[in-house]
């Protein structure tokens, strides 16, 4: 049976395929609004979100039609079986209210790679991730999933075991990189479109309607409040002049960013909150290192406090393998809020017993560059993202592999110069050690060179 | 994975199917499949992804992008679409049939 194998890989045997009825085509027009607002248009040209089998050529036609029914889903009705009246109800499955989930919550995925091409072995693989952000219906997650989910669901473990979503697109590339994210359509505003569907194709059909999941816990009408864990707040989009970045905010006038975005110092700089959304307040960049710096780093002074925006606790340990955050305004900038990805600390690389760069599985993007990484546990603020890995030779991306600076080589000399203005510490970061510049080259330390006896 | 997964797994491995689309009586045609979730059992109830039906509508793909159409009816789709919707051991039936593998995957070393 099956693979021939005379095996049960999964346990029991997989139930024999059902046939089925289509009863309707749906799509929720608000996860279609915001995917043309942040998909769209001119930002059209630089997205795909292609969902082949790995040994299918797709066409520009068919390239199309996807694109055409990524928001769209179907509702089925599957025949009854011969011993309808011995199979199991299992439990009632129940939908998360949108908005219900916050921002960095985990979210568990659930579907076949490749659909029915191997079921004894594909049929419901799991993936983790978080919710990465949110724009209405429209959900995006760090969960990988491949060809073949679509239409899976995506669970939360609060509420527990809640259907929060159906994914929509498994692969996003942006700009020809794989951004490591996926496209989810939030369940509940799509199953009420497919209740307000069935009513008016089905009239008859109440008792169908009455059978699709309900919500659970929060009742309608709740304000969408932006969930995301209190830390998440302190990340900030930076723009100076015609480049943007990310940033955080570490004291109330004072935020940290890149030197890459924003380079010059004295320059005006426009720091946009996440929270509240929509307040952006001027500010000017006090000190960035040089270019010879290997600690890639920009100090932005603002004209006003960051009002209501929590100040993370800087780090002052780092352990290898704890689960970690990446908050930043990349893939999306302004046209969405922050974007939460989650990983561990995959290493800590140290100079003379110091920390002096961090690498996650997180995944980051151009746009990222300046914004904080946490750890997902406590808060705590563990460095600043400095970059992502290119491969000089193909010049393929990978997002999750990136370089932090870690809080511990800023913490001394950010404390001084917030409390006195006094830029020193800061202009050590300038003076890094070879060791320290060869490490943040990529480069092998060269090995002690064995000293002359003559 | 944590306690925490617990109900969501449960969830998951409950609400998981595969459903596969196909022409009658063109079965070397191939097939179309995703994934999707079971919303109810007995009667049955599965929600999965539009995107396998494109290939069925009588209108074409165009019609998925028409402005103010949210929803369209099940006869939108060729009278030769067959479905068949298949999931994970829940109750117990009898012993069923995978359909056979297709070449095309393979597992290199690395």
């Amino acid at each position: 049976a099956g693979l021939g194998l005379g095996l049960q890989p999964r346990g029991r045997p997989l139930q024999p395929p059902r046939p089925a009825e289509l009863l309707l085509l749906l799509s929720c027009p608000a996860f279609r609004a915001h995917f043309a607002r942040l998909f769209g248009a001119e930002a059209a040209e630089q997205w795909h979100f292609v969902s082949a089998a790995p040994d299918d050529e797709v066409s520009e036609e068919e390239e199309e039609d996807q694109l055409r029914a990524l928001g769209w889903f179907a509702l089925l009705r599957v025949r009854r079986g011969a011993d309808a009246e011995g199979e199991e109800r299992g439990p009632a499955l129940a939908v998360a209210p949108l908005g219900s989930v916050a921002k960095g919550a985990p979210l568990l995925a659930c579907g076949s790679p490749f659909g029915a091409f191997c079921p004894d072995i594909f049929l419901n693989t799991l993936s983790r991730g978080v919710l990465s952000n949110a724009a209405g219906p429209l959900l995006l997650t760090d969960a990988r999933c491949l060809p073949g989910t679509e239409g899976g669901g995506v669970f939360a473990a609060r509420p527990a075991g809640a259907l929060v979503a159906l994914v929509a697109a498994p692969l996003c590339w942006k700009a020809r990189e794989w951004v490591g994210l996926t496209l989810l359509c939030a369940a509940a505003p799509l199953l009420q479109a497919a209740r307000a569907a069935l009513v008016r194709l089905h009239p008859d059909s109440a008792a169908l309607a009455a059978l699709l999941p309900p919500e659970v816990g929060t009742p309608r009408g709740l304000p969408l409040r932006d969930l995301a864990p209190p830390w998440a707040s302190a990340a900030v989009l930076v723009e100076c002049g015609s480049v943007w970045g990310s940033g955080v905010a570490v004291a109330s006038r004072l935020v940290v960013t890149c030197r890459h975005v924003a380079p010059r110092e004295s320059a005006r700089v426009l720091v946009h909150l996440a929270t509240p959304k929509s307040v952006a307040i001027w500010g000017r960049v006090t000190f960035a290192t040089q270019e010879t710096s290997p600690y890639d780093i920009a100090v932005v002074s603002l004209e006003e406090d960051l009002d209501g925006v929590p100040m993370p606790v800087p780090a002052e340990h780092f352990h290898e393998g704890e689960p970690v955050s990446v908050v930043g305004f990349g893939v999306f900038g302004q046209a969405c809020g922050p974007l939460v990805t989650s990983g561990i600390l995959s290493a800590v690389v140290q100079v003379d017993d110091a920390p002096v760069m961090l690498q996650t599985t997180c995944a980051v993007h151009g746009g990222s560059s300046g914004g904080p990484l946490f750890s997902t546990h406590s808060g705590d603020l563990l460095g600043i993202v400095a970059s992502n890995t290119r491969d000089n030779s193909t010049g393929a991306t990978y997002p999750h592999l990136n370089f932090s600076i870690p809080v511990t080589v800023l913490q001394p000399a950010l404390q001084q110069y917030s409390q006195t203005g006094d830029l020193c510490g800061l202009q050590e970061l300038d003076r890094a050690t070879e060791p320290v510049k060869v490490v943040w080259r990529l480069q092998r330390p060269l090995p002690n060179a064995p000293q002359s006896k003559l | 994975m944590g306690r925490q997964w617990g109900p969501s797994m449960r969830s998951a491995e409950q609400a998981g199917c595969v459903v596969s689309a196909s022409r009658a009586g063109q079965p070397d045609v191939g097939s179309w499949s995703c994934s999707g979730v079971i919303l109810s059992r007995n009667p049955g109830l599965v929600l999965c992804h539009g995107g396998i039906f494109t290939p069925f509508l009588r209108a074409g793909s165009g019609a998925l992008t028409e402005a103010c159409v949210a929803f369209l009816p099940g006869d939108s789709c060729t009278d030769d679409l067959r479905l068949h919707v298949q999931w994970g051991p829940t109750a117990a039936t009898p012993a069923g049939r995978a359909e056979q593998g297709r070449p095309g995957l393979c597992t290199p070393q690395c």
